[in-house]
């Protein structure tokens, strides 16, 4: 599905340029689940971000499904990143000024479908993160994990192919957090390829693989032994 | 050094009010270290604004010191706030048109230190979570556990009595977050009372006290068997 070839982040900051990403070589096949470990600041947020398009490397080439993402169009990046991506930032970017509803009804309406369906779809995608009571809510009359689970609701009502998620229980309490776990483990079970930032070990290992930064570059790489 | 008495908070939103606390009592002793716990939207958050003065509650009484928190003034409830309070924000809250630097100087501005010294104030709080080297990048060009550790230098610069933390190694890897558990144990070692928000069982272990809230009530409070 993905294939990341040599690929390098440089941010230039002052005259201290910062190597967020050096040299990342690696192969996502469709369908996988997949952890990024590492410690603060060794890239991970970085490398999601370009797995998703909405970043561009300095440095290497990243082709998905065999297309050369570089020579790809805006207009094809940005439907492909609406159609067939779903994200869960680290820090939630919910819209303001919509509710927990209209956020979560947001891909949809990229995708352009009918109002009704557009809410029924969105609606069902929050009673599966429990927040049926909170719809009307906004952002910042919720709570952080609260936030945090709609931004996951979002990330789902597309059934994108790829989810890219970025500590996506940070936020929860263990119970709560269990469930969105058995959420992406369904949504994995479907046929969807699931990538998951994470510093929790027991999350790691939920995932088949688990891919390990250290200063910008993978420092291992293994999958599983039981599964 | 604290006492909430039979204190309440209600948010009306549309004709659903919410009932973030309901009925909450309880007594801090200065010094002390303090866990809270609870599922996610169980009102821990809310009781950290109240307990800081960020947020009145709609009833009951907030004795700091005796004193009648309700009948402060608005110029001694900010002069509190900042000279004695420090703050460490589920989402952060830095200001991204300030470097990391300027953030964690702000609150040496408001009790009008010279600007020479809050420099190396600030500084020196930024070397204590390990940012030496990011004092110059803005919050938009640090990654999510940079932005956590900014607003850790952030709450200790000013040598609070208090320090209010929600999750605040939410966004951590395992090591850095265990540097700054080490960090706060030793603040509270020096007189500094330490209250956490917390999903995490291993953090709460190690603080003296823990407080459990389910839906707006606390429903359990122990303090440590061992310590
Ligand atoms: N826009 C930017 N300009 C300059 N430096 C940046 C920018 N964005 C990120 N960085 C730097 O790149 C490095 C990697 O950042 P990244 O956000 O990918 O880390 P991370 O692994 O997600 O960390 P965390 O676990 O703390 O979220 C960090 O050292 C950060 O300071
Ligand atoms: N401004 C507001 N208006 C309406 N409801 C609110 C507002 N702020 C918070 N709430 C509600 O109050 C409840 C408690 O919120 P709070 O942020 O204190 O929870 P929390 O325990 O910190 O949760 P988390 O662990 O998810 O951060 C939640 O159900 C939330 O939806
Ligand atoms: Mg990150
Ligand atoms: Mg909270």
């Amino acid at each position: 599905l993905i294939r990341l070839d040599r690929i390098g982040k440089r941010y230039g900051v002052g005259d201290a340029p910062v190597e967020a990403l050096r040299e990342v070589s690696l192969e996502v096949v469709g369908g996988d689940s997949v952890a990024i470990m590492g410690p603060s600041g060794s890239g991970k947020s970085t490398l999601l971000g370009i797995l998703g398009c909405l970043d561009i490397p300095t440095s290497g080439n990243y082709l998905l499904l065999g297309e050369e993402v570089g020579r790809m169009s805006r207009p094809e990046l940005a439907e492909l990143r609406c159609r067939r991506f779903g994200f869960v930032f680290q820090n939630f970017n919910l819209l303001p000024r919509l509710t927990a509803l209209e956020n979560v009804e947001l891909p949809l309406a990229y995708a352009r479908q009918r109002p009704a369906l557009r809410r029924a779809k969105a609606a069902a995608a929050l009673a599966r993160v429990g927040l049926s009571d909170r719809m009307s809510h906004y952002p910042s009359q919720l709570s952080g994990g609260q936030q945090q689970r709609v931004a996951i609701a979002r990330a789902l009502v597309n059934e994108p192919d790829l989810i890219l998620a970025d500590e996506p229980t940070g936020a929860l309490d263990t119970v709560t957090g269990r469930e969105i776990l058995r959420l992406l483990d369904e949504v994995n079970a479907g046929g969807t390829t699931v990538v998951v930032v994470t510093h929790d070990r027991d999350i790691a290992a939920r995932m088949r693989r688990t891919i390990t930064l250290t200063d910008g570059r993978v420092t291992s790489d293994s999958r599983a032994q039981v599964r």
